[in-house]
């Protein structure tokens, strides 16, 4: 018997031995909680400073600000997904603001131009969604956008690899990071998209940038965008060169 | 002849179901071995076009590598080195700059500008989480990245920066 705990009719409270609170249900046997503390490393330097962020055991990201830069870069790592419970996930990743958007966000098209999106919305036909989630996704290659037209403030995640992407409430906007299905799903590839390595599902990393802020000038605001967007898909090679050196000097 | 190899791959996943990732797994896996496959045979021209731009092309013990597993904080090369050299080749057709993050077992490195004077570059010791060091498959000992600015790299142009497992101050000792 723990010697800390509080109980009432409805509930037992008390302390593991690792320190976690547990909380018991009295009147449901098969339901419990635990609570519990976490702490997030941080780095701090001159060249980055970043925050190491577990969500849980298959999802958890490193956030980066540089002090040379304007963007946020996430890098996110999902995966094995479990799939114990028998339920196929899609993991997305979303990034709620308090911008005004009403119902509106844009996706490029291939890289190129940006299209705008209204959601439950199509300009040609008078639209009933079926499924109001996947009917609200649309393919994300390399950018996803919102604004407030009042306030002019914009707000982009771009992306390092093609992603389905939506924004379903008003100032979101999320994208679709990972997916372990264990249907087919009935378009077509009569499989379901379930990928595994070392006997696992698949574990993905990726990088997102966010950036936002004050439209003043359209045309440095989108170029700045249209910059950082190429030098993500387009990341400069690392290369390593070996050579008979045996000092730094023979080096320089 | 090496370029053949891209050329042919590039040719096959002009196909739809490549361009939007709509192909069977067992097909998913086979454009993944086609690229691995031009890649691999990519390197020896990379490693030929580096040796001449940077002067060496005549010394045969020189060796380009590229890191393919930089997304998951896994390079062969940069762990078990004590001393390499690194090129970062920019290619796009302005200049760019970037920050460099190499995987690295140790806690203490240096990084020195091979551009200028082989003055000492301003960089920074990282630990890499400990979920990434357990991804499935990544067979890294690299605990550590060291991170780096590289400003300026010319349009279609390389840097080259030096890393030794040393610290600043042993390094001004032995010169």
């Amino acid at each position: 018997e723990p010697a800390e705990f509080i109980s009432s009719e409805l509930y037992n409270i008390s302390i593991n031995d690792d320190g976690n609170l547990i909380v018991r249900w009295n009147k449901q046997n098969n339901m419990n909680l635990v609570q519990s503390f976490h702490f997030y490393e941080g780095a701090e330097g001159p060249i980055v400073e970043e925050l190491h962020h577990t969500i849980n055991e298959w999802v958890s990201q490193v956030v980066r600000i540089y002090p040379e830069e304007e963007h946020i870069e996430f890098d996110w790592l999902v995966g094995p997904i479990p799939a114990k419970d028998k339920v196929g996930k899609e993991i997305v990743t979303r990034y709620s603001s308090n911008l005004k958007t009403d119902n509106v966000f844009y996706t490029d098209s291939n890289g190129r131009e940006m299209l705008k999106r209204v959601r439950n919305y199509r300009p040609t036909w008078d639209l009933e969604l079926k499924e109001p989630i996947s009917g609200n996704y649309y393919p994300v290659t390399s950018k996803i956008s919102i604004k407030d037209e009042e306030k002019q403030l914009k707000l982009s995640v771009l992306n390092d690899r093609a992603q389905g992407g939506s924004s379903l409430q008003d100032g979101a906007v999320e994208l679709m990071i990972h997916r372990r299905l264990l249907k087919d799903d009935a378009f077509g590839v009569n499989e379901a998209l379930n990928e595994t390595a070392f006997g696992e599902g698949l574990v993905a990393r990726g990088t997102h940038y966010l950036f936002g802020g004050k439209v003043k000038n359209v045309d440095k605001f989108v170029l700045k965008e249209k910059e950082l967007a190429l030098k993500l898909a387009l990341h400069p090679w690392i290369l390593g060169v070996s050579f008979d050196w045996n000092s730094i000097d023979n080096m320089r | 002849e090496h370029l053949d190899h891209f050329r042919e791959a590039m040719g096959v996943m002009q196909h739809h179901d490549a361009v939007t990732g709509t192909e069977k797994q067992l097909v998913a896996n086979d454009y993944a071995r086609l690229l691995y496959k031009s890649m691999s045979h990519a390197g020896e021209m990379i490693s030929e076009a580096v040796g001449k731009w940077s002067g060496l092309a005549n010394e045969p013990s020189v060796k380009v590598f590229t890191c393919l597993e930089l997304n998951i904080s896994s390079c062969a090369f940069s762990e078990q080195n004590d001393m390499f050299i690194v090129v970062v080749y920019n290619p796009l057709s302005r200049p760019v700059s970037t920050y460099v993050r190499l995987p690295v077992k140790e806690n203490s490195y240096s990084v020195l500008s091979l551009n200028d004077d082989g003055l000492f570059q301003d960089m920074q010791m990282v630990p890499i989480p400990e979920r990434v060091q357990k991804i499935p498959g990544r067979l890294s000992n690299a605990v550590n990245e060291v991170v780096f600015r590289v400003e300026n790299i010319p349009a279609l142009g390389l840097k080259f920066y030096a890393v030794a497992k040393q610290s600043r101050e042993e390094i001004i000792e032995q010169s």
